[in-house]
């Protein structure tokens, strides 16, 4: 029997490349976020020559490590969150600030790829001149069940002010190291003040996925006799 | 775009030429977010002898090489020369959007040839 049709250039060149496919038609237009700017930058070899004639040159980049984060990996992914639902819990907890259902789509990632970082980056906004949000706030993010049930809070941070990002490290407590990617990721996140005052508003959620991919990373080659 | 090797054939002696691998040549510039393509080279050339015996800035001898270059040179037979292949290789990093629309850093080893050896 014939072997089916051999692929043209282009898809041999994505399949070398372990992509299953070229994305359809013209990508939605959103900013690059500047942490990938700059993870692209640290590893574009071009980039590197412009920068070794600029300053002196530093320690080789280890492959298949991803030196800014200090984790293993060779694909990193910055996932928008497709949720962002807004809800409030029951009647009975009135006076109590609105949670927020996250989901991400983690469907492009193989299953070869181990996680190595999964970090949850939240931009809220809030009148911080309000009376009584001096103290802060407490985050709690929880897995999302079916429907709109919440499941076990798996971690709360202490949250300082909002003017940055809150970043929140996932691994070793949503997921344990080196396990295999889940195809989504559902969360609800609340955010609680911890003086009376003000609730903030979820302007934006995203992930930054670190995961190694053992298929493209080579032994590292003896040292020659 | 690659560098036309001298005389239209596999002239001159085994070394690195210039193949710039552009990514709208594939049509995949609308999610390439960076780089626009990349210096990919290619070897090409003689492995006759000397061009076998690299300087010593050049890639390691390998010894096989350099025996059949000899035989070669003594008495052309079925065997020929050694082949002129990529001897050292550099990664690149290429930044994209995938499907579901994520910004996707991928980080590929052995995609440029910086040097070419007889093997």
């Amino acid at each position: 029997a014939r072997a089916p049709g051999a692929p043209g250039p282009a898809a041999a060149l994505l399949q070398a490349l372990g992509l299953r496919d070229a994305p359809q038609g013209a990508p939605k237009p959103r900013p690059v976020p500047p942490m990938m700017w700059r993870l692209f930058r640290r590893r574009d070899p071009q980039e590197a020559r412009v920068r070794q004639r600029q300053t002196p040159p530093g320690a080789p980049l280890r492959p298949c490590y991803v030196e800014e984060l200090g984790v293993a990996g060779n694909i990193v992914r910055h996932v928008l969150d497709r949720g962002a639902h807004t809800w409030t819990p029951e009647p009975s907890a009135t006076g109590q600030c609105p949670q927020w259902t996250a989901i991400f789509d983690l469907s492009a990632v193989e299953p070869a790829e181990l996680m190595s970082r999964v970090r949850l980056e939240l931009r809220f906004v809030a009148e911080e001149r309000a009376p009584g949000t001096a103290g802060g706030w407490e985050l709690s993010v929880a897995r999302a069940t079916q429907g709109v049930g919440v499941g076990p809070v798996l971690l709360r941070q202490a949250v300082v002010s909002l003017r940055m990002p809150v970043r929140v490290e996932l691994l070793g407590t949503a997921y344990a190291h080196n396990t295999s990617v889940p195809r989504s990721l559902q969360l609800v996140l609340a955010l609680s003040p911890l003086a009376t005052g003000t609730c903030a508003c979820l302007a934006e959620a995203s992930l930054l996925l670190v995961t190694l991919d053992p298929r493209l990373c080579h032994p590292l080659a003896r040292p020659r006799r | 775009e690659a560098e036309p090797s001298v005389g239209g054939g596999p002239g001159g002696s085994c070394r690195t030429r210039r193949l710039y691998v552009s990514f709208r040549e594939v049509g995949w510039h609308r999610w390439v977010i960076a780089p626009r393509g990349f210096l990919a080279n290619y070897c090409q050339g003689q492995c006759s002898l000397p061009a076998t015996l690299p300087g010593p800035r050049g890639p390691p001898t390998l010894n096989h090489a350099v025996l059949r270059a000899l035989m070669h040179s003594a008495a052309p037979g079925p065997a020929g020369l050694p082949c002129c292949v990529p001897a050292r290789l550099s990664p690149i990093s290429v930044l994209f959007f995938d499907n579901s629309d994520n910004v996707v850093l991928r980080h590929y080893e052995d995609m440029v040839v910086d040097e070419c050896g007889c093997r």
